[in-house]
């Protein structure tokens, strides 16, 4: 799956997910990714988010909407991004996820739910203060 | 601000990122950006977790989601199992652009984007034939099926309801790391 966040230079901002889910899904089965608030959401007045992992646990959470709602009120975007998961954690401690959140002026995070196969999570970044998209870690809570 | 435009997404799927930088550069919205960030993706099949040919499911077909959001006009376009077209998030632009809706599915979702002139092929491909050959081999594991008969755990279906099984204690399976939504 990839989930994007994207904050253009005059501040507006969008979000997006593809996917082919999960392997050897019930037919009919959907995940979080085409769910708005759960795969992606994004918000001009605060910002965008974009979660990845178990489609079935994320989309009972609208995890991508509550990161946006936390940088609504002022959060910084690594701080929303983990109380995400620290949130989807309380209930299922063994799921896998991660998000992704970026604010409009720029500031970025990411967290992840820490198991025993998943201890960082590697997203990529873009913006004028590198030549090249560069590939950054984090260590999963 | 200094730090703008930016684009981040996860994994470390950087030809989809560079594809997104490029579309800005080139004078394009946010929107755009997504777009052709997740296509770049779709047409590389990412990581075999996006695009064609990639996470068959239990019948062996592989089928796509996808959604776009406009965090400006807070307009969405989304599709959930949408089968024989490559260009998923293509599409969700298509639901987002020319109709009032937000999620299409399934074999509906494939004939607006016939209608949209998208080009209808198969998705499988001869590793996610492959893949699901194995699986069957496995007798079906793993798989996502719990309180019903033949046991799931040890057999493929079809299953039925199993009032028996409905005692059990079933707690969350783990989802591979390499099979991710």
């Amino acid at each position: 799956t990839i989930g994007m966040v994207v904050i253009h230079k005059e501040g507006s901002t969008a979000a997006g997910t593809s996917t082919n889910g999960i392997k050897f899904k019930i037919p009919g089965r959907v995940g979080d990714s085409p769910v708005p608030g759960a795969g992606a959401y994004a918000n001009d007045k605060a910002g965008a988010a974009a979660a990845t992992g178990d489609g079935d646990i994320l989309l009972r959470f609208l995890p991508s909407y509550q990161a946006v709602e936390y940088m609504r009120k002022g959060v910084d975007p690594t701080v929303a991004c983990q109380k995400v998961i620290s949130r989807i954690r309380k209930h299922y401690p063994g799921f896998l996820g991660a998000v992704i959140c970026a604010n409009v002026t720029g500031s970025y995070g990411a967290a992840c739910n820490k198991l025993p196969t998943f201890t960082q999570f590697s997203f990529m970044v873009y913006n004028p203060l590198r030549s090249q998209s560069t590939e950054e870690k984090v260590d999963c809570l | 601000s200094s730090v703008l435009p930016l684009v981040i997404n996860t994994w470390a799927f950087k030809n989809a990122t560079e594809a997104a930088w490029r579309t800005l550069a080139s004078g394009g919205s946010a929107l755009d950006a997504v777009e052709s960030g997740c296509a770049k993706c779709e047409m590389e099949q990412c990581d075999g977790t996006v695009g064609f040919g990639g996470s068959p499911n239990e019948r062996g077909e592989t089928t796509l989601d996808a959604m776009i959001m406009d965090g400006t006009t807070m307009d969405v376009g989304a599709v959930g199992g949408l089968r024989r077209i490559k260009n998923a998030i293509g599409v969700a632009r298509k639901v987002l652009e020319h109709t009032t809706h937000t999620l299409l599915i399934g074999e509906s979702a494939t004939k607006f984007a016939e209608s949209m002139g998208f080009t209808s092929e198969n998705l499988s491909t001869s590793a996610s034939e492959a893949m699901y050959s194995d699986w069957l081999a496995r007798n079906c594991q793993p798989n996502y099926w719990r309180k019903v008969t033949p046991d799931p755990s040890k057999h493929c279906g079809p299953y039925k309801p199993s009032g028996i099984m409905a005692q059990g204690n079933f707690p969350y399976k783990e989802v591979d790391v390499h099979g991710h939504d």
